[in-house]
């Protein structure tokens, strides 16, 4: 997956630590010690949306080939989330009881077109 | 906005908070919390420290109910003023009404304190004492019971799983130890102080189950 630059519109993911110590949560989780709250942004123009590794399945590929042959197809591609991890969190309770759950799906790790 | 001069850096910490309070969001919301919680009491870290060293050489188990969805719950005793019949260990758990919790597995680890050099021939017995601590006599199921022969001091983990689901009804819960040696040896002892850190847990690895999930019956 494209990481964001200075200089790319097109669809990318960008990276965003938050530390649970600027935000106070240090206190009653454990671990992680932050959470990589990444997101997807960007465009997703006709050209670079049907392109592998920047479309987010075959249905994409065919919508983009549909739309460059001018067949009438409503709708444009948006720049989301292709594969995500979830994340392990160990936390106290208000009961200081240590609770561990994996989150599914916490962690965006790849974007592309729809 | 626009009559204020511009500065670079407004725009960076305006994400950076739109973005903190996203994932503040994020995580309560997966957790099930409608808030952050606000510890009621400390644990100490050794206690803590201990705890996930044992399970974790003890290794984890994913039988086939489990998933993504699952929780361990790793709960700390507090003791309950001893009484002629044995040792009170009180645990804690809440849980909003609209959880549906099921616990699949328990375990109560316990540290048996016995004499260097020496084979303890031991019955432990572990009751569920009543919701506001009907300790004596009273109003107690027995939960389990258990021969063991201990060698030394060290770590001892009890299975309490069928009975574990009523934990979960109340509020605040208590066990009841009876420790019954069998030698002529009295000075066998289980563990319990709040500063130490052979703090007995309980552990559990419970499910919240969704209001309207169904269960396909096979």
């Amino acid at each position: 997956s494209l990481r964001c630059s200075q200089n790319s519109n097109f669809c990318c993911r960008k990276d965003y630590y938050v530390d649970f110590r600027d935000i106070g949560w240090n206190d009653w989780i454990i671990k992680p010690e932050g959470y990589q709250i990444n997101y997807c942004v960007g465009q997703c123009p006709t050209h670079v949306a049907g392109s592998p590794g920047m479309a987010s399945s075959f249905h994409t590929a065919v919508f983009n080939l549909v739309k460059a042959n001018n067949i009438q197809a409503s709708g444009h591609s948006c720049c989301v989330p292709t594969r995500r991890r979830p994340l392990s969190v160990l936390y106290f309770d208000r009961n200081s009881n240590i609770v561990k759950t994996d989150i599914p799906d916490m962690i965006v790790d790849a974007c592309g077109c729809s | 906005a626009a009559a204020e001069p511009r500065c670079p850096s407004c725009a960076a910490g305006a994400e950076r908070r739109l973005l903190e309070e996203a994932a503040k969001r994020q995580l309560l919301e997966k957790l099930r919390l409608r808030e952050r919680p606000r510890l009621s009491h400390v644990v100490p870290r050794a206690a803590v420290a201990r705890a996930l060293r044992r399970l974790q050489a003890g290794g984890t188990r994913r039988g086939p109910d489990d998933d993504d969805r699952g929780y361990e719950i790793i709960s700390f005793a507090e003791p309950e003023p001893m009484s002629s019949s044995g040792l009170g260990l009180q645990f804690q758990f809440s849980h909003t009404q609209d959880q549906d919790i099921h616990i699949l597995q328990a375990q109560l680890w316990l540290y048996l304190r016995v004499p260097q050099d020496m084979v303890a021939s031991l019955t432990l017995r572990i009751f569920l004492a009543g919701e506001e601590g009907d300790l004596v006599g009273g109003n107690r199921t027995l939960l389990s019971e258990r021969q063991l022969s201990a060698k030394g001091s060290g770590w001892h983990a009890f299975t309490l799983t069928p009975a574990m689901q009523r934990f979960f009804g109340g509020r605040r819960r208590t066990l009841r130890l009876e420790l019954e040696s069998h030698g002529d040896r009295g000075d066998i002892t289980a563990i319990v102080n709040a500063s130490w850190s052979h703090q007995p847990f309980l552990v559990a690895k419970a499910k919240v189950w969704d209001p309207g999930h169904h269960v396909a019956k096979r």
